[in-house]
């Protein structure tokens, strides 16, 4: 795991962080289904530390905004079109986290079964990206949620050791969380490994 | 979500936009190749390269093996160098727009850091 340079983080009194999925994102995806995957991505990142996400409706009200773009969004950042990059988020305590709009969002369901061959599951981009708003870089270790790339049509949501020491480290662990459950590997994975 | 049944074959619109890098494979330092230049950008933008003053070339420079071998070291492939097929393949992987490396201070965790020492 790795920090951004200075490794800045939320304030320590800042225990419970608020989340807004921006009226003007530009995405079919119905609201529903965004509030439930966003849901579900950050509840992954506060299993494992002290800190609680909650959404709320209002942009202005909150410490985090969500968003899907196209191309140039104002940021210096432009998205490129389908596949390329997919997501970007800053640094604490900045709190934008935006989405290419033009990518293939799988939001729910089976991505492996999706008829687009670059089809991206909308999950597991979030569950990467909210590192990113929490202070986390990137990783070197591959089955990392924090590793750099993710495949189409495979999903990735499960923090693994590398992203549970890292995030503990700025935060502290939440003393209910189990520890990640180790990848399943199969056994012509062990003997390649070998 | 997938596309309902019906609708036209957009495959076409989706076309990954470093799938020219898979022209570069076997390159290697000495090389002159048209589309490095845009390669040294993409090293450029998650951070293995400093922001040219101009435009890159398509030069196969020192400053490219090295930009390389970091990217190699970070992804756990085989720091050669060049420009080998699982390093494009990697590269052209869709991918996180953030930086790898920022302002030349951080990089991808402790594994890198160990090997350099």
């Amino acid at each position: 795991y790795s920090y951004f340079p200075g490794s800045p983080s939320w304030p320590r009194s800042k225990k419970s962080l608020r989340y807004a999925i921006t009226a003007a994102t530009e995405t079919t995806i119905d609201r529903a289904t965004l509030s439930r995957v966003f849901a579900s991505a950050f509840a992954r990142w506060s299993a494992a530390t002290t800190l609680n996400f909650t959404e709320t409706a209002s942009a202005s009200d909150a410490d985090i905004t969500i968003g899907f773009h196209s191309g140039d969004h104002g940021d210096g950042e432009a998205f490129d079109g389908p596949l390329g990059t997919l997501a970007h988020a800053f640094s604490p305590t900045d709190g934008r986290f935006h989405l290419d709009a033009s990518e293939a969002w799988v939001a729910g369901g089976d991505v492996s079964r999706a008829s687009l061959d670059a089809a991206v599951d909308l999950e597991s981009v979030a569950v990467h990206e909210i590192g990113h708003l929490l202070g986390l870089g990137h990783s070197s270790v591959e089955g990392a949620i924090m590793y750099p790339t993710i495949t189409s049509r495979t999903q990735k949501v499960e923090l693994a050791n590398d992203d549970v020491v890292g995030i503990q480290s700025l935060y502290g662990g939440n003393p209910n969380f189990k520890g990640v459950t180790p990848p399943a590997t199969s056994s012509e994975e062990t003997h390649s490994a070998a | 979500r997938t596309l309902p049944e019906g609708l036209p074959d957009i495959k076409p619109l989706l076309s990954n936009p470093w799938s020219a890098f898979q022209n570069l494979s076997g390159c290697h330092f000495g090389d002159e190749r048209q589309g490095l230049a845009r390669l040294k950008d993409y090293l450029s933008r998650f951070g293995y390269l400093p922001a040219p003053p101009a435009k890159f070339n398509d030069m196969f420079d020192a400053d490219m093996e090295t930009a390389i071998r970091t990217y190699q070291h970070n992804f756990g492939l085989e720091a050669t160098g060049q420009l080998d097929a699982a390093t494009v393949a990697k590269m052209m992987s869709p991918r996180c727009g953030v930086a790898d490396i920022i302002n030349g201070t951080s990089s991808m965790g402790k594994t890198v850091h160990g090997r350099n020492l």
